[in-house]
């Protein structure tokens, strides 16, 4: 399977959005604009890992950001550690030779391959997590064409993960 | 009817690889 070039990466940031909705977060997630904050994403991390992403974690991302990209950016960073972290002290793995989201492009320019790369890195925290299995039967009922783009993704991390 | 076909082997691809995730060892170390 071949690695995603950038066209892919807005489809799949697309795909990503449609199962990011599945989560039923509080926050609104209709749009690209709507995740760029990053708090449906600690939102859609709470829900993954209760205990990990817990209230005091989540307490440190701003819910209201409005239009401060500085503060966007903010939670992005926050957001992006958190899940590396979790990766590693959590499911035990490390993901080398993945390109991170540029949490300033999503910020600032709510760059949606960017956005997909960081939504990217949220589906592998769902897919190896415990509950693994609730979040893996739900992309299973979803449209194939979804479900195609979301199998890429995966295996594209599955790739660049070691233990 | 080939295009019948693909979809169902597209849509075995996709049962495969989400079934063999699923059966997949948790990477936690506990």
């Amino acid at each position: 399977m071949s690695t995603l070039d950038s066209v892919d990466r807005v489809e799949l940031c697309e795909s990503l959005l449609t199962w990011i909705q599945t989560f039923g977060v509080e926050a609104p997630c209709k749009t690209v604009e709507d995740l760029v904050g990053g708090v449906v994403m600690a939102q859609v991390l709470q829900k993954i890992d209760i205990v990990y992403f817990n209230d005091n974690w989540i307490s440190r991302i701003k819910s209201e950001v409005g239009d401060n990209w500085r503060l966007k950016i903010s939670n992005l960073k926050k957001i992006l550690k958190g899940i590396l972290d979790y990766n590693q002290e959590i499911l035990g793995q490390q993901i080398n030779d993945f390109t991170l989201p540029d949490v300033g492009l999503i910020g600032e320019h709510s760059d949606e391959a960017e956005l997909g790369r960081m939504l990217q890195l949220i589906l592998g925290c769902a897919v190896n997590c415990e509950q693994k299995q609730e979040y893996i039967q739900t992309i299973m009922m979803m449209e194939e064409s979804v479900q195609h783009v979301v199998m890429t993704a995966i295996q594209e991390l599955m790739s660049k993960e070691s233990p | 009817d080939p295009n019948m076909k693909g979809a169902a082997a597209n849509e075995g691809v996709l049962a495969n690889f989400f079934n063999s995730l699923l059966s997949k060892k948790t990477g936690s170390p506990g």
